[in-house]
């Protein structure tokens, strides 16, 4: 089972079109593997994006390089998998 | 669970959704039947629960779960359908609804998918087909519908999260529901379940012009997304698709609508906490309750809007 120690999921609100432009290149940056869980579509709505821990920093690097306003949504994306987990083993024991 | 204390308030795992997709039907066996109209990729059954009070009258269609990690779709369709099952004959509306209509459900319309979030990847949203030459697989298969297919907001690369596929109803899952619609003929009302953002959409994704019956398909929305505010204060955005989230193609109500099913809508059901739809299953029934309100008004019309 793939675990997901450490990845955050931030709420990126961009404000133009162009930070939208910005983000839907990073998007493309495979390399990254960025999950957009609430894809990018109009200045001042927000996206959400699932960021693997190893591109945490660098995601964010960009985007406060960007001017592009975030903040974090989920600290750690494990954390909330165990959690749920947990409450569906505790349901089939009971 | 067995014995019919099915806990709604948890998440459950593909047979046990089965187990009570069959404990329903052994328990309302007048009114609920269950048929298979298809296998997915990996052979597994998709199962939809018939409501019906005999005859083959005009029907309304309700999949749940086309994205498999948006967990708490299929289990607002377990709850849902145990509401109309065991409410059939002392609601009103649902008995009067059952009286006139068929209902179809599809509490899981991607079974290997949500097998594969359960034991694989937590993250994962589309099909299990194996796409030739690629390393990669799996198709987003809201993208792999005969409207407007391959154009807008749908990738054609194999490894992308929404990659529409080789072709239109490539996925099997997709074909099946296609197919068993086209063969029943008199299919009324389209809705598809999915999470997160609270938006209630109708067509069209695949391009930005009105559809011919907007303003009615605009006005039921937001009376329907006002019966969903109403219960716990969720609120909803409405509009078509191509204004309310982007211009995507290939997607299943686009398909319904120009398949000739007048009304057809997409729930996008709650986060209202940022949780995305890693949803806590503190959560379901809330959700499930106030969805219903949302289906209930949208069904209502439909009941009295014969077409």
């Amino acid at each position: 089972r793939e675990t997901f120690v450490g990845d955050q999921v931030l709420e990126v609100t961009p404000s133009n079109e162009e930070q939208i432009v910005n983000l839907k290149e990073l998007e493309a940056e495979e390399h990254l593997q960025l999950d957009f869980w609430k894809p990018p579509t109009t200045p001042g709505e927000t996206a959400h994006v699932r960021v693997p821990f190893v591109s945490v920093q660098a995601v964010k690097a960009f985007l406060e390089s960007q001017g592009i306003d975030y903040s974090i949504m989920i600290e750690d994306v494990q954390v909330l998998l165990d959690n749920e987990n947990d409450e569906m083993l505790l349901n089939q024991r009971r | 669970e067995r014995s019919g204390n099915f806990n709604f308030e948890a998440y459950h795992t593909l047979d046990e959704i089965s187990q009570e997709m069959d404990n329903l039907v052994a328990k309302h066996p007048g009114l609920l039947s269950k048929l298979t109209i298809g296998r997915s990729f990996e052979k597994r059954p998709m199962n939809v629960l018939k409501f019906s009070t005999g005859g083959n009258k005009p029907a309304i269609w309700l999949d749940a779960g086309i994205h498999a990690r948006e967990w708490v779709t299929q289990a607002t369709a377990v709850w849902t359908a145990n509401k109309i099952a065991s409410e059939y004959g002392t609601d009103p509306f649902i008995t009067s609804l059952l009286d006139k209509m068929d209902i179809f459900l599809l509490p899981v319309t991607n079974p290997d998918g949500y097998v594969f979030s359960h034991t694989k990847n937590r993250m994962w949203r589309k099909t299990r087909s194996k796409v030739a030459g690629s390393l990669c697989v799996g198709v987003d298969p809201n993208r792999n519908w005969d409207a407007g297919f391959g154009g807008p907001g749908a990738s054609n690369s194999p490894c992308s999260d929404s990659y529409h596929g080789p072709s239109a109803n490539s996925e099997v899952e997709v074909k099946s529901i296609v197919d068993f619609i086209k063969s029943h003929g008199n299919v009324k009302a389209f809705i598809t379940i999915h999470s997160y953002s609270q938006l209630l959409m109708f067509p069209y994704g695949y391009k930005c012009t009105k559809s011919d019956s907007f303003d009615e398909l605009n006005e039921v929305a937001l009376k329907a997304a006002q019966s969903v505010a109403s219960l716990h204060g969720t609120k909803y955005k409405v509009g078509p698709i191509c204004s309310v989230i982007y211009q995507a193609s290939g997607g299943s109500i686009d398909w319904a609508y120009d398949s000739g099913i007048k009304y057809s809508f997409a729930f996008e059901l709650r986060d209202t906490g940022r949780y995305g739809f890693l949803l806590p299953a503190s959560q379901i029934l809330p959700t499930a309750q106030e969805t219903w309100l949302g289906l209930k008004t949208i069904m209502e019309h439909v009941r009295d809007h014969p077409y």
